[in-house]
């Protein structure tokens, strides 16, 4: 290729970084490319598979937002920065981790990201489950407790514990550590993989784990209330508890979601019921509920339908890789 | 359906138990 075609070539793209829960990437994306095609090709630089519950975000003027994937990058209101910016996040969460996460790239960025949610209490965890899981991420990340290699103070740089529950006991941080290390050592024997699949199965029973929440009322000019949507269906809270819905409906329960302008309808599968309104704050946050809603349905329908063949290969895989892993573990 | 944290109840009960002396009050 001649300097001069490069040069042109090169005026045909555009930077971006990528920001994932582990690592950072520069990409070079051609003018008229769709967020599909950064998407793909950033899952093919992470050798991830199962793309369907992840998405890139970006911050519109202050607020996160999802990239479409079937629009041009350029002509969303991505923030025409030099490189342009998005992070790439689970979007969507699995009902059961230990039935529909498989490769270990998948598992691991799930793990670090409901980490963070609950480091930074974004999802709410009592005391007793956040040093449990204190446990199993500080196996996951050392290995085997060794007494002599992990001596008192080996923790004292780590993040272990959401800032509400240090502040519910008198407890040095000496105590505190010393406490997750009696119960990682607890844990010996048991792989990185195996660790962080134990962090999310704990994770998963707390109750604002992969709820997306958006304030809605019942009348126009109001906020009391909350929707919640996740992997199961759609859920009511009242604005001060996040934790106990007043009503939830499965994706089974309904037959219908529709939204105009600021309006939303549900429309339940029972005739008899009553069609739910409600109202949110703007239109665009209806279409991101719609959108959310539609998405985890259509997750909830693939999960139970016959695996597709590239499904079928994804789970051969992840199990022979699992094998030989744990072949070698032991061997070890 | 299982019942939440199924398998690490008892871990979760020993941890609760072992934490309650240094509650603190308000807490």
């Amino acid at each position: 290729m001649s300097i001069r075609s490069l040069k042109k070539k090169q005026q045909k793209t555009f930077k971006v970084k990528i920001v994932t829960m582990e690592t950072e990437m520069e990409l070079h994306c051609e003018m008229d490319w769709k967020g599909n095609d950064l998407f793909d090709l950033v899952c093919k630089h992470l050798v991830l598979k199962e793309t369907w519950f992840f998405g890139l975000q970006y911050m519109a003027s202050g607020v996160d937002t999802w990239l479409k994937l079937d629009k041009k990058i350029l002509q969303q209101d991505v923030p025409k920065e030099d490189p342009l910016k998005f992070r790439f996040l689970a979007k969507f969460y699995p009902e059961n981790v230990s039935e529909e996460l498989f490769q270990d790239i998948t598992q691991h960025l799930f793990f670090l990201q409901v980490k963070k949610q609950i480091l930074d209490e974004e999802i709410i965890c009592s005391p007793e489950a956040s040093v449990l899981l204190a446990s199993y991420a500080v196996q996951a990340k050392y290995g085997n407790y060794n007494p002599n290699i992990h001596q008192p103070g080996f923790l004292s740089q780590e993040e272990l514990l959401p800032k509400r529950v240090l502040q519910q006991y008198q407890m040095t941080s000496e105590m505190w550590q010393e406490k997750i290390t009696a119960w990682y050592a607890e844990h010996r024997g048991i792989a990185r993989d195996e660790a962080e699949m134990n962090y999310l199965k704990i994770a998963q029973d707390l109750d604002m784990y992969g709820m997306n929440y958006f304030p809605i009322s019942q009348t126009k000019n109001d906020s009391d209330m909350l929707l919640g949507v996740d992997a199961k269906g759609i859920h009511i809270y009242s604005r001060n508890n996040k934790i106990s819905p007043l009503k939830s409906f499965k994706w089974g329960d309904i037959r219908n979601i529709s939204y105009n302008s600021k309006k939303l309808k549900f429309t339940p599968v029972d005739k008899k019921a009553e069609t739910i309104k409600f109202y949110s704050k703007e239109q665009n946050v209806n279409k991101l509920i719609l959108h959310l809603c539609i998405e985890n349905h259509n997750l909830f329908l693939t999960k139970r339908k016959v695996d597709s063949i590239e499904m079928q290969q994804i789970k051969m895989q992840a199990k022979e890789e699992r094998a030989r892993k744990k072949n070698e573990h032991q061997r070890l | 359906q299982p019942a939440k944290f199924a398998p690490y109840q008892k871990a979760l009960r020993e941890i609760r138990y072992s934490l309650l002396p240094f509650a603190n009050e308000s807490g």
